[in-house]
């Protein structure tokens, strides 16, 4: 690896980023996933970084799409050659990213440049890196294609980047206890992006398809999310909703969407319901279902609201389960629903097949 | 019309060591006392990526300086 000489980078860990433009090429949501994706490749993991967006005035890092003469003076070469470039950590034009808009980016295909892996690799540049001779890192100077969902940062990269900003900060030794599981009701269950997460009054434990679980504070991961939530669910666009009390948090990775937190009304839910105590949605329906109290809502995504004949109770449709739901979670097709210490579980046509203790997905 | 020239393998290099390897480029100038820059630069875009390290324009060379790439230079500019 190599950085840009006089010791380049940033005095501060917390830096703030803005996507000023966007290329037709990917939707608007794609452009936030793979932007936000990109500057997570050196945060958190790796070093202790932390981006926060910005959606107006000037961010450390300027992110922008444009072509040939751009304002600055290397303009770009149109389709192939440079794709992108980025400047060293400083004020003004410092840290800031622009992408060559005559090339065609992509959310993950080959059949162009995936935007997430251009995007990593300027900003390993917004933040003082400089050329890797090391094939295979991301800072070498020219693209390969790589699936997105299976990158992981090169040794040489988070070697250079630690170079400059040190390892991430171990969490705190008096960082809250972790209760036993055995006996614990959780406050929420979701998946989200591959991993399963189980909330706890100020806490998330995200447990990896391997099994392995990780203990964060839940304003690690969201900085914006409130504690002691009541529920949550992914959206299929990798999104996360967040439920407590009337109001509705909207997460697009860490990054709390523009406009929330809503109230509940925004899902077409009457006043009448004071919280969503558990959430689920099925990607295979387009359904999410929303529980309160002895009923439960079907909310229509694709349409943007309330099947009709909902509310219905919690008997009718789930069969077995008789107290409040205070969590639910859907994997392989069943639909779990956390009530008191037990777990119910329910085949896709609703027919409950286990009563199951609540350390079933965390043990003990 | 003007006919834009052909883009000869050598203009290909020229400006590739021009843009990433800071090379300062004269035309040859055979009375001039200056060597030309080109090969010694070319070596140490050969030497970054790995090649075989001969000065001078071959085709993996070549293959190399025609990826699509980061605007970046590859030394301290």
């Amino acid at each position: 690896y190599s950085t840009f000489g006089g010791g380049s980078k940033w005095q501060t860990n917390k830096l703030t980023y803005r996507i000023v433009n966007y290329t037709p090429d990917m939707s608007v949501a794609e452009v936030d996933e793979s932007i936000e994706k990109a500057l997570q490749v050196w945060a958190g993991q790796v070093t202790p970084l932390r981006f926060t967006r910005m959606y107006s005035g000037t961010a450390d890092i300027m992110i922008l799409f444009a072509t040939k003469n751009h304002g600055d003076i290397f303009p770009f070469d149109g389709r192939n050659g440079v794709l992108a470039h980025a400047f060293a950590p400083s004020s003004g034009i410092g840290g800031d990213a622009h992408f060559d808009d005559d090339e065609f980016f992509t959310f993950r295909s080959q059949r162009g440049f995936v935007l997430f892996l251009v995007a990593a690799h300027e900003f390993g540049h917004s933040l003082g890196l400089t050329h890797s001779s090391v094939p295979g890192a991301l800072m070498f100077p020219t693209y390969s294609f790589t699936d997105p969902d299976r990158f992981s940062l090169h040794d040489d990269d988070i070697s250079g980047i630690q170079s400059l900003y040190g390892a991430p900060i171990q969490p705190d030794p008096e960082s809250p206890t972790t209760p036993s599981y055995c006996n614990l009701i959780l406050d929420a269950v979701t998946t989200f992006r591959g991993e399963t997460m189980f909330f706890k009054d100020n806490l998330v434990w995200r447990r990896s398809p391997s099994g392995s679980v990780a203990q964060h504070l839940i304003k690690n991961l969201w900085p914006n999310a409130p504690d002691n939530i009541d529920a949550v669910y992914e959206h299929p666009v990798e999104k996360l909703y967040l439920f407590k009390g009337k109001q509705v948090w909207a997460f697009n990775h860490n990054s709390l969407e523009l406009g929330y937190p809503k109230t509940l009304s925004s899902f077409g839910l009457p006043p009448s319901v004071t919280k969503v105590s558990a959430a689920v949605h099925n990607k295979i329906s387009g359904k999410t279902l929303l529980f309160f109290d002895i009923y439960y809502y079907s909310y229509n995504e694709k349409m943007k609201k309330m099947d009709k004949g909902y509310p219905k109770r919690l008997e009718d449709g789930f069969r077995g389960v008789t107290g409040e739901v205070t969590a639910a979670h859907l994997s392989k097709n069943k639909i779990y629903l956390f009530s008191g210490t037990k777990v119910f579980e329910f085949s896709s046509n609703r027919k409950l097949l286990r009563v199951l203790n609540n350390n079933y997905f965390l043990s003990c | 019309g003007p006919i834009a020239q052909p883009v000869t393998d050598y203009d290909i290099a020229k400006n590739y060591l021009i843009r990433f390897y800071n090379l300062e480029y004269n035309p040859p100038n055979p009375s001039a006392l200056k060597l030309d820059p080109l090969p010694e630069k070319l070596k140490e875009m050969q030497k970054f990526f790995g090649l075989k390290v001969t000065g001078t324009l071959d085709k993996k060379t070549l293959d190399v300086m025609k990826k699509p790439r980061c605007g970046v230079p590859d030394v301290a500019a």
